[in-house]
């Protein structure tokens, strides 16, 4: 069973087709090991990217370094996780 | 003894979905059950037929669960199903419209998904058929339709989300619904329902080119949105795959828009809050119920446009 302690997912705002490229680069980066939930395309859309433990620290200082603003979507995936898995126990008891 | 007491507001697994289909077979005469296929891991692929009466009527297509991991989509098809099934003969619009149509239903389109999701990653994506020289699984089974197959818009490298497969229609899950609607040749609608961007969208995802139906297709789209919007106030945007979110090729209903069902559509459902794929399971009937108005307003355009 694949656990997500310490993932984070990450809401991305960009404000310019020269951040939408900066996420681009990012997305092609395959050591990172990110989940795009939602794909960098225009500015319009927001992006969501699903961080792998070891990746956060790096990814998030990328994003402050080029000034691309973002908000933390989900703070650990693994506890959202156990929440779901909780409910369906109970669910199926019920 | 069939107990009649699924939980339409929690998540279920594979087992107890393919139950509960059976459990609306044994209470609606008019609803059957039929295989269409069966996944790369030989999983049978069940289609709800709803049906009245005639001979290959025109018809309505829908699915869900193409990508595994967006649960919401799946269980939403359970309601919907419930509710088409319960509503025949008591709400006029379903009435109406299957006394014209046949409805086809297709819970979940990516079996194999589905089950790793619940056994061994919950983030799972895409089907889990084996690459020949690659270490990575699966394929993203909306990006394998033959429609701009390969272009910009997928991913040549097995390891990516977005892989779009050796060849189109490479997997079985997106095969059998190919075959399937070749076959029957009278389906006028086809809508592929995902998670969860809160938009609605129509062709094309692989070209700028406008289709000629856009006009059409970006009213009712307007109306349908307006009507899901109406029940909890869900903010949806809408319009063509490419302009609205981003380019993406080899995707579901271009083929099926190319194959002449005018009325294609794909949903992506809501995401109140910041949960993204993990949308708590309180959230699934509020979800489906406002779907169902919007997918009722395409089902009546439908309907009362026939071509």
């Amino acid at each position: 069973l694949e656990t997500f302690v310490g993932h984070q997912v990450l809401r991305i705002k960009t404000k310019n087709e020269e951040e939408v490229k900066q996420l681009q680069l990012l997305e092609s980066l395959e050591h990172l090991e990110l989940d795009f939930w939602i794909n960098p395309s225009a500015t319009a859309v927001p992006v969501d990217v699903r961080i792998p433990a070891v990746s956060v620290q790096s990814v998030k200082a990328f994003l402050e370094s080029q000034g691309i603003e973002y908000s933390i979507l989900i703070e650990d995936l693994q506890d959202v996780l156990d929440k779901e898995k909780q409910d369906m126990a109970e669910s199926a008891q019920r | 003894q069939r107990s009649g007491s699924f939980d339409f507001g929690a998540y279920h697994t594979l087992d107890d979905i393919n139950s509960e289909l059976d459990h609306l077979v044994s209470e609606y005469s008019f609803v059957e059950k039929i295989q269409i296929g069966e996944s790369y891991e030989k999983r049978p692929l069940y289609v709800l037929k709803f049906s009245t009466g005639g001979s290959n009527r025109p018809a309505i297509w829908l699915d869900a669960g193409i990508h595994s991991r967006e649960w919401v989509t799946q269980a939403s098809a359970l309601w919907i199903a419930n509710k088409i099934a319960s509503d025949y003969g008591t709400d006029a619009s379903i009435t109406s419209l299957l006394d014209k149509m046949d409805l086809f239903l297709l819970p979940v389109a990516n079996p194999d998904g589905f089950v790793y999701t619940h056994t061994s990653n919950r983030m799972w994506r895409k089907t889990r058929s084996k690459i020949p020289g690659s270490i990575c699984v699966g394929v993203d089974p909306n990006r394998n339709w033959d429609a701009g197959f390969g272009e910009a818009g997928a991913s040549g490298n097995s390891c990516s989300e977005t892989y779009h497969g050796p060849y189109p229609n490479s997997e079985p899950e997106v095969k059998s619904i190919v075959d399937f609607v070749k076959s029957h040749g009278n389906i006028k609608a086809f809508v592929s329902i995902h998670s969860y961007s809160q938009l609605l969208l129509y062709p094309y995802g692989y070209t700028e080119t406008p289709v000629p139906d856009q006009q059409e297709l970006h009213e009712v789209s307007a109306k349908a949105v307006a009507a899901l919007s109406s029940l909890y106030g869900t903010k949806y945007k809408y319009g063509s795959i490419i302009t609205t979110i981003y380019r993406a090729s080899g995707g579901t209903i271009d083929w099926t828009y190319n194959q002449g069902i005018k009325y294609s559509f794909t949903f992506e459902l809501r995401d109140t809050g910041r949960y993204g794929f993990l949308l708590p399971a309180k959230q699934i009937v509020p979800t489906a119920e406002e779907t169902w108005l919007a997918l009722k307003v395409i089902m009546e355009h439908t309907r009362d446009n026939m071509y």
